[in-house]
């Protein structure tokens, strides 16, 4: 039912290639698990992708059209979608406006609300997993690190999420944490859109949090109940957090719902920092300029 | 729910799942009867009368009924095995699922039962994070690497690929809140505790009958509770669900609405909005059809 | 989810289970919050 044409890229438990789907004539991608590689049988990202993406039906989040065993290997057909928000943010010579970077944030939290009411955690959202159809849709992927939402006697690992966009729990080797991180990531993504370079690029785990206070303050018992319980908070450099003014100096193009939609979504307290539905309902997404149709994003 | 993998692949009536199981057993069948024509055809000359009739007589393959009889056998040892591993309550209900769906498509007779057991668990404990690398997984399970891996792909594809399940231990702590909600005052809470222990362990016997095929994870539970006690379930139903009882509340709120209705139209000397009723809670549950709905999956799992 | 056919009303939940972890400072750290949790039970039981 679908071709192998040309190899796109390689991860450590897979190989992608573009095809396409006989049938329909669409442009597929297929995620050829590698099995071999894993000395522990199927690979823990694969099964993660296959057991999200396989409950997961949402016009922003991926679409895994089909999935079969080949010369033993895992198939994973998922719908074409040939570029990502990294691409775009990194490549100066597009031009995008505030409405384009509204549209965006709103499909991604729409995708991401959907993700997390189905109970499950993303746990590596970042621009290069933030995918763009040839109609400008941005859908969510990458389910390799992805998780249901934990008992409340399980422990996570905190060892997720790309590190520039990790937040403030998880550096502090936080074990049950929850929806919150992902809005974070989404957070810090708000800000490289507006900023088109990273927000916060720490070069090591150390230096992310580092870099992280330094731009929006050390966190305090005051506004984290129990923050100076993590070991090594006693360790920090003290920053205090920056005033509206030095944020609207930082981000001179966001508007004031935009610095306090970024502000909520990067709050250092997980459990006052805004969800998916709180992000949405915010007064950002009803002041002007009204999102981009995402087919006429150039 | 119904977009779930669970509901679409793995929800069946009785009659399409023994459909299913005679389709399978009878595939088998027809395997292993070519086989043995074949084995006959090839050494005809080479046995002996005697052989020929044992083999008529004892190469008989198994029945459906037999089948299940295995798959029920070997799927409480699947739980016994989970146990001994001290695996949590919900990697056991997974590894069991895994189990039993293996064998809606496939038979005992292609694949023996005792080669899944393993391989169904280790498969559960990645499944449901909790990574348990092959060789410690293989020391305890004393079994060995290949034996275990040997199955998981085929495992995987047999299970459609879906992987997440949705078991009644949440339903079972997400009633026994709304117990407490909607039956406020008039529960004593140290007996709920001790229903809730035993209806746990009677989901997990749940898990080892069709019953997960036939009904939804709610379903069962409230099943479950009210085999326990009949009474608390149906009052808690008739206050939650019962329509004649919104009924007097919706006339009572009616009548205030009527009263309020009537100042409008004085008021306005208009024609009444209909005021719409959008904000009562929907109460989309037929309750006496939930009732059949308990009453028949109580009568299965008795 | 218009109507989900159920409310969150932690005030009447007796569940020691739970409600002795919102107490614990790794927990409340982490930003773990029982309504998360009632929310997700509830959500299963009334699918």
């Amino acid at each position: 039912n679908y071709t192998k044409e040309k190899k796109v890229g390689e991860g450590t438990y897979a190989v992608v290639y573009l095809g396409k789907q006989l049938s329909s004539g669409d442009s597929i991608a297929v995620k050829e698990i590698k099995t071999s590689e894993f000395k522990d049988g199927l690979d823990m990202s694969a099964i993660r992708e296959v057991k999200y993406l396989q409950e997961l039906n949402h016009p922003n989040v991926i679409n895994l059209i089909d999935i079969f065993m080949a010369y033993d290997n895992l198939n994973l057909v998922l719908e074409f979608l040939p570029t990502d928000l990294e691409v775009v943010i990194k490549d100066k010579n597009i031009l995008f406006t505030p409405a384009d970077i509204k549209s965006w944030m709103l499909m991604t939290l729409r995708g991401v609300y959907h993700v997390h009411r189905n109970f499950i955690l993303h746990r590596d959202l970042k621009p290069n997993n933030l995918l763009i159809s040839p109609d400008g849709l941005i859908k969510v992927a990458d389910f390799g690190l992805a998780r249901a939402v934990p008992g409340p006697r399980e422990m996570l690992t905190s060892n997720v999420v790309t590190r520039w966009y990790r937040a403030p729990e998880l550096l502090f080797g936080a074990k049950h944490y929850t929806y919150a991180v992902d809005v974070w990531s989404i957070g810090v993504i708000f800000a490289e859109l507006m900023l088109r370079i990273p927000y916060l690029p720490g070069q090591d785990d150390m230096n992310q949090m580092e870099v992280t206070f330094r731009a929006l303050g050390t966190p305090t018992d005051k506004q984290w109940p129990e923050v100076s319980s993590f070991p090594g908070y006693n360790k920090l450099q003290i920053y205090p957090s920056p005033s509206r003014d030095e944020l609207r100096k930082r981000f001179i193009a966001a508007t004031e719902s935009a610095l306090t939609l970024m502000e909520n979504m990067l709050m250092m307290n997980p459990q006052t920092r805004w969800n998916t539905i709180q992000c949405l309902e915010s007064e950002y997404f009803k002041e002007l300029p009204a999102p981009s149709d995402p087919a006429d994003i150039n | 729910y119904r977009h779930s993998s669970q509901f679409r692949m793995w929800s069946f009536t009785e009659k399409n799942l023994r459909e299913k199981r005679k389709k399978t057993n009878e595939r088998a069948i027809g395997t292993i009867n070519e086989k043995l024509r074949k084995f006959i055809e090839d050494n005809k000359s080479s046995l002996t009368e005697e052989e020929l009739q044992t083999l008529r007589v004892k190469a008989s393959p198994l029945s459906m009924e037999e089948e299940l009889q295995l798959i029920n056998f070997y799927s409480k040892k699947v739980q016994v095995i989970a146990q001994h591993l001290n695996l949590p309550t919900e990697v056991i209900a997974t590894s069991i699922t895994f189990f039993r769906r293996f064998f809606l498509d496939n038979s005992v007779m292609e694949f023996d039962p005792k080669n899944l057991v393993h391989t169904t668990i280790f498969l559960a404990c990645k499944s449901e994070n909790y990574f348990i690398s092959v060789d410690s997984f293989a020391k305890k399970a004393k079994s060995n690497r290949e034996a275990i891996l040997k199955y998981e792909f085929k495992l995987v594809e047999s299970l459609k690929f879906s992987l997440l399940n949705h078991h009644p231990y949440k339903p079972l702590h997400g009633f026994f809140l709304d117990i407490q909600t909607i039956l406020y005052g008039k529960v004593d809470l140290k007996y709920m505790g001790q229903i809730y222990d035993r209806c746990k362990k009677k989901i997990t016997d749940a898990l080892l009958t069709d019953i997960v095929y036939l009904f939804t994870p709610p379903q069962i539970t409230l099943a479950i509770i009210s085999m326990e006690d009949e009474q608390l379930i149906s009052r808690y139903l008739e206050l939650k669900f019962g329509k004649d009882i919104s009924n007097n509340t919706d006339d009572q709120e009616n009548g205030v609405n009527k009263e309020v209705k009537e100042v409008n139209k004085e008021e306005e000397g208009g024609v009444p909005e209909k005021v719409d009723d959008k904000h009562e809670p929907q109460n989309d549950i037929e309750l006496n059809k939930l009732l059949t709905i308990i009453s028949q999956c109580v009568d299965l799992l008795e | 989810d218009l109507h989900q056919r159920f409310e969150v009303d932690e005030t009447k939940y007796n569940d020691p289970l739970v409600q002795e972890l919102e107490k614990r400072k790794d927990y409340i750290a982490s930003g773990f919050r029982t309504d998360f949790i009632y929310e997700r039970v509830l959500t299963e039981a009334f699918m």
